[in-house]
């Protein structure tokens, strides 16, 4: 563990817990990717399985159970309790052109043919395209909440600090996944555009508006 | 080109 990667869980978890606070304390979820909401579940579930097979740390085991637990309560949040709230006008990113390319692709090029590892792959894969959803209807709305703004910062933050893991560990441990990197690198090239409206635009306004 | 590793991270 380093302080890159540590960072990179706590943003991470800081962006879940925005969310989820958010939809709660506000009882709405105007503005929020329900689609987006629902990969990421698929995200944490189709990777963290090996939660039942091994045990790598108390850390580690606490923060997967919080990410599957916290996506399934935003997703329940957001299709259940508070769906009369829920945008679905604006929220019509075909996920299905996300999905299957993503399982295809994790079939295609993997680094061993077994079921976990399939699953783990299609994980990486497709965490670096879920959060388009949420970009599409920001984009279709042409405005974002200010937490909304929080929420994808810190949650665009937490895999390019994972970059920096990544060298670190190359350097120090000779560590090198090019599956994770390279996802890791789209995932992160995905969020520059709405870094640069969050930091150029974040002060002044209380809404974020993004050209559309 | 991968070094075999538990999967340690999140």
């Amino acid at each position: 563990m380093n302080i890159f990667r540590l960072t990179g869980d706590l943003s991470h978890l800081a962006a879940i817990i925005i969310l989820l606070l958010k939809i709660w304390k506000t009882r709405s979820c105007a503005g929020i990717s329900g689609k987006s909401q629902i990969l990421f579940a698929l995200v944490f579930t189709s990777r963290y399985l090996d939660l039942l097979t091994s045990f790598i740390s108390l850390y580690n085991t606490t923060m997967k159970v919080i990410y599957i637990g916290c996506a399934y309560a935003t997703v329940y949040l957001i299709y259940a309790k508070f769906k009369a709230t829920y945008d679905g006008n604006h929220d019509t990113f075909r996920v299905e052109f996300l999905v299957v390319p993503v399982g295809g692709l994790a079939f295609l090029v993997n680094h061993d043919f077994s079921p976990l590892e399939i699953l783990w792959t299609f994980s990486i894969y497709l965490e670096s395209v879920a959060i388009l959803p949420q970009l599409f209807m920001i984009s279709k709305t042409g405005e974002a909440e200010t937490i909304t703004t929080h929420y994808l910062f810190f949650l665009g933050l937490y895999r390019a600090l994972y970059l920096i893991n990544w060298i670190w560990r190359f350097y120090f441990e000779g560590f090198f996944d090019m599956i994770a990197i390279v996802a890791g690198v789209v995932q992160t090239i995905l969020y520059c555009d709405f870094f640069y409206l969050y930091v150029t635009k974040g002060e002044g306004r209380s809404q974020l508006s993004i050209p559309t | 080109h991968r070094t075999p590793q538990v999967k340690d991270e999140l």
